[in-house]
């Protein structure tokens, strides 16, 4: 998936249809969009509520021909269907009235499966290059059966998070909350980490040397370290790198290896080589993790980053390597990295740096990066709270 | 039905192109510098991103998918369109 870099503030939205479509009965039309939102709604948070006459929406729709005063006209029937302003543009969606527009029929063009496309630029997605998503860009026709792929889901949910309220039962309920924080001496005698990941339960797990620990929001877990060997048995210690793919399979790597596991069962015959696995990637890499933008892989070593994406031949471009200063704010030669609450963390020695996946940038925060990694996400009360001096 | 002739001209695949987010957009000062290496370049990363065969030519396979009714944003947008961008 790629996202085009906005997303709505509020997760709650209205929507009118200021201008129906010639030829459908306007309830019916006025469902059919009901049922495009709840496309989205079903998977996060989000709600959209319509609003009629004159009162201002986040997302207007409208059925048009030809110029419609957005300096991009509809072509007549076939060619471009409709298109959508991403919110920063104001979110608006076009319909081109010259289609046919049908419901709940093979013949014409499928209102419901178009407005759901459509609906997904409103909210911040880009066009997806996995065929079988819904917003790829190529007019699929009705199809009675429809569910959102998985792509489709991964990327609403890296813009507007995972879906926790389900109905009138689920609303005011909180997530279950961390236990109290325990310091750690290891960890915060030296916090420099061999690699980071999530599982894909959501847990976010830190290697360092052949112990393992699972972090909470305030700090490490309680009962942490235990032995990598006693969860990952064939795992050796001193990772180099791991990440949680979106299909569910964690991997590691280590030199010119690497293994893949589904939670702690190995997922094959293992190791294999780097180079048979992930052809296009370096050997001892210094740190991997899918960045949230676009769910591609990223791995990084020395000065140079690489982007893997196991859809595409070669799955490495010839474009890459590529300078880890084009990730504006982020130092070379990083330790481990890993993604959390939306956002990609860099580590290096005792410090992290935030980078913002909308701004393409370190956040700019108080206090600024670099920080203690030690004090942000290991709970060690004495260590430095505030800027870190990077390393030079 | 499938058109019998699925021929497309280079100016035609290029204003589809350029519509889509594939080569910038074309006018009449600028359209005489289009060069048949950027414009094969284009036709490649548009059948990579469509995920057919990768040949840079007006093939018929291409040609069919450029006349398939699709969405009106740009396949191009974001951080990944423009190498000049931060990332």
């Amino acid at each position: 998936y790629a996202l085009q870099g906005s997303r709505w503030r509020t997760k709650n939205l209205t929507y009118k249809l200021s201008k129906y479509p010639t030829g459908l009965n306007k309830q019916e039309v006025d469902k059919e969009i009901a049922k495009a939102f709840s496309v989205w709604s079903g998977e996060t948070d989000l709600t959209f509520t319509p609003k009629s006459g004159y009162e201002n929406v986040h997302i207007e729709i409208r059925f048009e021909v030809g110029e419609h005063g957005d300096g991009d006209p509809f072509d007549g029937p076939g060619g471009t269907l409709a298109h959508a302003y991403f919110p920063v543009y104001g979110g608006d969606a076009h319909f081109d009235d010259s289609e046919r527009w049908t419901i709940r029929s093979y013949r014409g063009t499928n209102l419901f499966q178009v407005a759901a496309h459509e609906f997904g630029h409103s909210l911040g997605l880009s066009h997806s290059d996995i065929k079988s998503a819904l917003m790829a860009p190529f007019y699929r026709g009705y199809d009675p059966y429809f569910t959102l792929d998985q792509d489709d889901i991964d990327a609403i949910q890296a813009l507007y998070g995972k879906k926790t309220n389900y109905g009138p039962r689920g609303q005011g309920t909180t997530s279950r909350p961390s236990p109290p924080a325990e310091e750690d001496p290891e960890l915060c005698k030296d916090p420099k980490v061999d690699a980071m990941f999530n599982t894909k339960d959501g847990d976010t797990i830190v290697f360092k040397g052949k112990h393992y620990w699972k972090l909470t929001d305030n700090g490490v877990a309680s009962g942490y370290p235990r032995r990598i060997s006693s969860t990952w048995k064939e795992l050796p210690s001193n990772i180099d790198a791991a990440f949680t793919y979106r299909n569910g399979k964690t991997y590691f790597f280590k030199g010119t290896q690497y293994w893949r596991y589904i939670n702690s069962t190995m997922d094959g015959d293992y190791p294999k080589e780097i180079s048979d696995g992930f052809t296009g990637i370096p050997d001892h890499i210094d740190a991997a993790t899918v960045w949230t933008g676009n769910g591609k892989i990223y791995f990084y070593k020395g000065t140079k980053f690489w982007r893997f994406d196991p859809a595409s031949k070669p799955p490495v471009r010839s474009n890459y390597p590529k300078l880890i200063k084009n990730w504006q704010g982020i130092p070379d030669h990083v330790n481990a990295a890993v993604t959390y609450k939306g956002y990609t963390y860099f580590f290096q020695d005792n410090a992290y740096y935030r980078f913002n996946d909308r701004t393409f940038s370190v956040d700019v925060a108080e206090p600024a990066f670099p920080r203690s990694t030690a004090y942000w996400w290991f709970g060690c009360k004495s260590a430095n709270r505030g800027t870190l001096e990077p390393r030079r | 039905a499938t058109p019998a002739n699925l021929a497309i001209s280079d100016t035609t695949a290029a204003n589809y192109l350029a519509q889509y987010g594939y080569l910038p957009p074309t006018n009449p000062e600028n359209s005489a510098f289009l060069s048949s290496e950027r414009l094969t370049a284009a036709i490649e990363e548009f059948q990579a991103f469509a995920g057919i065969n990768i040949t840079g030519e007006l093939n018929e396979e291409t040609a069919k998918l450029m006349a398939t009714p699709r969405c009106g944003v740009k396949d191009k947008v974001g951080p990944a369109a423009d190498g000049r961008s931060k990332r």
